[in-house]
């Protein structure tokens, strides 16, 4: 879609084949419509442009035989440069059990993406162990049991049902004690201007001491990814982001607006509600959806 | 005089932003300062703001329902996609209709998500609204029709019923909700007499696209907008008013059985300029 909309500017510059400062604000425009309406944030599309705005006034991108080209391949390159350097999620740091936290709005995806990812872990030879400190919403417990019983998955549940600190804690002494080297942490659906539950992530986190942080995001969030990504990464530092939902048709801007407001990678993308729909990102086919 | 036309030109422009920022989207921001543009121009008249808040409104305030035909029992369905609030939907809207003076029965129609039973069973007990779950087996149409029947042998006059999420991008999930709808109208004159799609308020234009596949297969004729006591204002909103005509019935603003409200125009476009 941007390369089409780059195509009618620059052949409306009939027979001028080179670039003009006016032919690339024209451009630019088109950018930041296009980002725009892929849900990106409006002021994140602002220094965006300004990025490539910067680099496509270069002498060498004016002068190009290929300006709409080239100009495509600056945004391309770019937005690549923004998802940043992959890096290995759980990697070895030495302590048993490892502690992920699964953080992030209510209906995000988060206990979901709690069994995915213990089967994503299994699979690699790992022994994860679930455990919800949902105590909050209706059968939230429940959920993530099912789930763990129909993959044949260890999930723990104390007795502790008030107390989502207590349970996490449980959790990983039962962890030590029977050798599982990975205690995924369900928690509870929150908003980010809620400070009660703000508050909670930091005693859980307290209590456990996680070496992941992760923010689940659906993939189809608009202008407020950045409001609520900015206030949970303040709170509780996340260490990574999972995008879920993107089996659906949405742009998914939100993903640059939330790793430009947190500057962590993306490391997850969730493609379905199976337990095998979980994903490493990957930063240049989500650049091919966002530009449409 | 210049001096004016470029400070209408930047407070146009902030309005604009505003409107982007509530996830209005471009093209729906753009038709509406289009149309302020054109009469301020012209007019020269009162502030930018006050016109761009009278034109949502206008947009927003739908005229109102027609009277509900007697139907015995109504039927409301809740659609859209996963994690919207559906379910805790369910259980507040009973409780609303209940406070109304309805008889309304629960009925449990997601036989896929984890637990889904048990979390509607959690909310009907809150609400004190029975519940009707599948039998056996398993197919949402066959327990909308079981509902339906129970609320004639028990006297209620409302099922509401619960479906699991699913993606407008799903064809398969898509046709079991026209199934639904078959069997219910088969069922009820008229059924269902309100399909209501829950569009979650942080969603962005995708919410557009969803609203436009829920309205042509499933039949929507009103949206609840939940999570509304986030910071997002769920703008989406006023561009489905535009083009598709389909108005905010209620609005989600917590967690809790009574969060639950009629949509208020003038509050809704009160909060999205603060
Ligand atoms: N299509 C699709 N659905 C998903 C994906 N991830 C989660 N879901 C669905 O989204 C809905 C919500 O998922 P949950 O895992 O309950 O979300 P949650 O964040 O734990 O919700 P709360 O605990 O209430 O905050 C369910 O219907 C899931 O099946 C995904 O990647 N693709
Ligand atoms: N803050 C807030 N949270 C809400 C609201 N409505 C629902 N929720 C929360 O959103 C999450 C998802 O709600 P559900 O009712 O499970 O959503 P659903 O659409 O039934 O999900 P699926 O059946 O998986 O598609 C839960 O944590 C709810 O408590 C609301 O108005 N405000
Ligand atoms: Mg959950
Ligand atoms: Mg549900």
């Amino acid at each position: 879609v941007l390369g089409n909309r780059f195509r009618d500017i620059f052949a409306g510059i009939r027979g001028e084949v080179r670039l003009t400062p006016a032919a690339v604000e024209a451009a630019l425009r088109e950018i930041r419509l296009a980002l725009l309406e892929a849900d990106v944030n409006f002021k994140v599309v602002k220094a965006f442009v300004a990025r490539v705005r910067d680099r496509a006034v270069d002498r060498k991108v004016l002068d190009s035989l290929t300006p709409a080209q080239q100009v495509v391949g600056i945004v391309r390159d770019e937005l690549l440069a923004l998802f940043g350097k992959q890096r290995p999620v759980f990697g070895a740091t030495g302590r048993r059990p490892q502690v992920v936290l699964l953080i992030g709005l209510q209906g995000s995806g988060k206990t979901t993406t709690a069994a995915k990812l213990a089967h994503w872990l299994r699979r690699q030879g790992r022994r994860p162990l679930l455990v919800s400190v949902d105590v909050r919403r209706p059968a939230a417990v429940e959920q993530l049991a099912v789930l763990g019983s129909q993959a044949d998955l260890a999930v723990h549940d104390p007795a502790e049902r008030e107390s989502a600190a207590a349970r996490a804690r449980s959790a990983v002494e039962q962890a030590r004690a029977d050798g599982f080297d990975t205690v995924i942490v369900d928690t509870a659906g929150r908003l980010h201007v809620d400070d009660v539950l703000m508050s909670e992530l930091d005693e859980i986190a307290a209590a456990v001491d996680p070496t992941e942080r992760l923010y689940v995001a659906d993939a189809m969030t608009g202008q407020d990814a950045v409001k609520s990504a900015g206030e949970f990464h303040r709170r509780a530092a996340i260490t990574g982001i999972v995008l879920t939902k993107m089996d659906g048709d949405a742009r998914g801007g939100a993903a640059l607006s939330i790793v430009a407001v947190v500057g962590v990678p993306i490391v997850f993308s969730g493609c379905g509600e199976r337990l095998e729909d979980l994903e490493s990102f990957a930063p240049d086919r989500m650049v091919s959806r966002m530009l449409g | 005089n210049e001096g004016a036309a470029a400070d209408r030109r930047a407070t146009a422009d902030s309005i604009e932003e505003v409107l982007l920022e509530a996830d209005v989207g471009v093209a729906a921001a753009a038709r509406i300062m289009a149309g302020i543009d054109a009469e301020a121009a012209a007019a020269g008249g009162p502030p930018l703001r006050g016109r761009v808040r009278r034109e949502m409104l206008r947009i927003l305030s739908a005229p109102p329902p027609p009277p509900p035909v007697a139907a015995s029992p109504r039927v409301v369905l809740v659609v859209g996609v996963n994690g919207t609030g559906k379910t805790t939907t369910v259980g507040k809207l009973a409780a609303l209709l209940q406070r109304e003076g309805a008889r309304p029965l629960i009925c449990a129609a997601d036989t896929f998500r984890a637990a889904a039973i048990d979390q509607l069973a959690a909310w009907a007990q809150r609400a004190g609204v029975d519940m009707v779950k599948a039998r056996a087996g398993g197919d949402p149409a066959a327990i909308v029709y079981d509902a339906i029947d129970a609320a004639r042998a028990r006297g209620r006059d409302v099922v509401i019923v619960d479906t699991a999420g699913r993606l407008h991008t799903r064809s398969d999930l898509m046709a079991e909700l026209e199934k639904i709808r078959r069997v219910a109208s088969r069922a009820v004159a008229g059924a269902p007499h309100d399909v209501l799609l829950a569009l979650d308020a942080t969603v962005g234009q995708n919410g557009l696209v969803q609203a436009r596949q829920f309205l042509e297969r499933a039949g929507v004729n009103g949206i609840v907008l939940t999570k509304i006591d986030g910071t997002a204002k769920g703008g989406i909103a006023v561009a489905i008013a535009c083009e598709l005509g389909l108005p905010i019935r209620y609005v989600g603003v917590g967690e809790a059985l009574e969060d639950l409200l009629p949509f208020a125009p003038d509050a809704y476009v009160d909060a999205l300029f603060t």
